[in-house]
């Protein structure tokens, strides 16, 4: 039992510092996991820093809201990785980002397409105006309340938004 | 292997059979607040074996399109998710993964044939599918507290992730 | 002390209904607060149930993310009217509204111009651009990390958003 | 009344001293992430009297420019805010209040007069702002908990208000 969990725990360190950089796409971002207490790793948990990129290090409530976001999808990326699921469904992620980061975190998926399948909810045009394919969802009104309808659109057919300008 | 297709039959806000897809690599669910697109998320979770109290309700019969206005449409609803991976020849195979509700109990199906919940689940554990280790899901407004655990709850997240 | 607290609640709980109707701009939508034990009202709370437009009444835990931001807005402008502040500050609070609810929202605050003002902190041009001003923050990079630097903008001088279309 | 103008110096991240307005009747805070939006609402929040741990510190001196990387770049810190309103005679008068951190305490002035903080208080629930009630101030990713809160957070919350 211990040795998975010094195994998950080691190779997520590894990979944290890496998936930070890579999504902030800042060698200058740094993020790291770390035993609070080595000689008995179980007793007081584990600790996670992050230092946003231009930035000093810092206690972990000092980021805003949408350094937080980023700082949590790189630990969910790598935490991943160690036992890779075939697909991710991530609800409002992008709440809290602004355009740059929602573009960071689109290219970061687009990225991935080789290994993994994403599933986001959006209600940003920045985010999800990158997918390969759309899922409308509306509401009918029926009897006992409001009944979902369902629609797809393939985005792959379309030229890339840069072709697209007029 | 991905998720090619989702089947849902009165499930929350989704009445009557409704077919969900192709999803592609890169799919984005989007509309109206209070569409259901957060519901498609939770039935995304409930063929993989949620447990009801992450999908917003006590008990799974709430999950049955109507039930929370006391009108459940029918005693039963289902999700059933197609899911596509290459065997050792490189072709394409699918296999159905299916829950269903009837009245307050679920029971699962793969490829149409009833199994146990725990040969379910272990069939999905083939694809690295680990619905306690909820490693692949980010539930609406739950991503910055993922970030700020504090090192004892962290320490439980990797327990279940390993 | 009871006979301010039983007045306060009899004020908003007359004042719900009209604000969340207001805000979703829909006679069909209903908001009301009740004492969960009328003999002893300080004893079990106050309870709030809001019927979204086009819904039936169900539990709030029903809710989606966006409708309970609106149930939200309605219950803190109702409760502000008991003893009304100058003004509001109000942090993101669109994170979760599409772009229908934004513009509902934003034009509730316009229209309470004349009695209240708002300052808003957002990061969705479907809301800010219905500010009157904008100040804009920008970081500086310093010795000891970013430094805020401040950019104010008058949106009053510009023409409303209808006479700028080409 | 209406806030008109607010001074920051060596508050979080705003370092020196910043004018900041005019504020109009609908006024909008934008920038990217990180940039020092939510840290111009903890100005205000702060000029009016709020406790730190509201404005994500756990002492006031943590609100000192650089103090979290332990290069606080001066001993105090200030906030101050010109607060315009009509008299009886509808013409319009203002009044400044403001706040100062040294080292670990805070002091209150009113049109630079050195006040108690009883006084401070006082003077701005003539104006109707009363701190502890928060009835006009939301804080980023809290404004869905106000409408789900359980019936007794409600009851606290009304009693605040009172
Ligand atoms: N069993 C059910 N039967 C019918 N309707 C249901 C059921 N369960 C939930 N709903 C309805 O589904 C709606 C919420 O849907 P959902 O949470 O998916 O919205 P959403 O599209 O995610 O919206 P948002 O963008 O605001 O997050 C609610 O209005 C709720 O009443
Ligand atoms: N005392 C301080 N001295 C210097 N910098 C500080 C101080 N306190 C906080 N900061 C910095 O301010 C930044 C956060 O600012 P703030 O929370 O206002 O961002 P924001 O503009 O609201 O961003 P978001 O859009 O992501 O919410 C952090 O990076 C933090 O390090
Ligand atoms: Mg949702
Ligand atoms: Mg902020």
């Amino acid at each position: 039992r211990r040795g998975t969990l010094m195994d998950c725990f080691n190779f997520v360190a590894e990979k944290i510092d890496e998936t930070y950089k890579f999504i902030s796409r800042n060698p200058g971002a740094q993020a790291y996991l770390s035993v609070e207490n080595p000689d008995e790793p179980f007793l007081d948990g584990i600790s996670y820093n992050c230092v946003a990129p231009g930035k000093r290090f810092r206690p972990m409530d000092n980021l805003s809201g949408g350094e937080k976001t980023i700082a949590a999808l790189a630990l969910i990326f790598a935490v991943h990785a160690y036992r890779p699921s075939p697909f991710f469904v991530l609800d409002e992620v992008d709440a809290a980002l602004d355009n740059t980061n929602i573009g960071k975190v689109a290219d970061y998926i687009k990225g991935r397409r080789e290994d993994l399948q994403c599933i986001v909810i959006s209600l940003k045009e920045e985010f999800y105006s990158k997918a390969d394919a759309l899922i409308g969802i509306y509401a009918k009104q029926g009897r006992t309340g409001i009944q979902s309808q369902v629609m797809t659109f393939d985005l792959t057919q379309y030229e890339d938004d840069a072709s697209q300008e007029i | 292997g991905f998720l090619e297709y989702l089947e849902i039959e009165d499930f929350k806000s989704y009445k009557g059979k409704i077919k969900v897809g192709p999803f592609h690599k890169f799919t984005a669910i989007i509309g109206p607040n209070g569409s259901g697109k957060s519901n498609l998320m939770d039935a995304i979770s409930f063929v993989l074996g949620e447990k009801s109290s992450n999908m917003r309700v006590s008990r799974v019969s709430q999950l049955i399109h109507g039930a929370p206005v006391g009108e459940p449409v029918a005693n039963t609803a289902r999700v059933s998710a197609l899911i596509k991976m290459e065997n050792e020849e490189g072709h394409l195979e699918s296999i159905e993964f299916m829950r269903v509700i009837k009245d307050n109990s679920t029971h699962f199906y793969i490829d149409d044939c009833s199994v146990s919940a725990a040969d379910y689940r272990s069939k999905l554990e083939t694809f690295n599918i680990f619905i306690n280790s909820k490693n692949f899901l980010v539930y609406q407004g739950k991503v910055e507290e993922i970030a700020m655990k504090n090192p004892k709850e962290r320490m439980t997240m990797f327990e279940e992730i390993s």
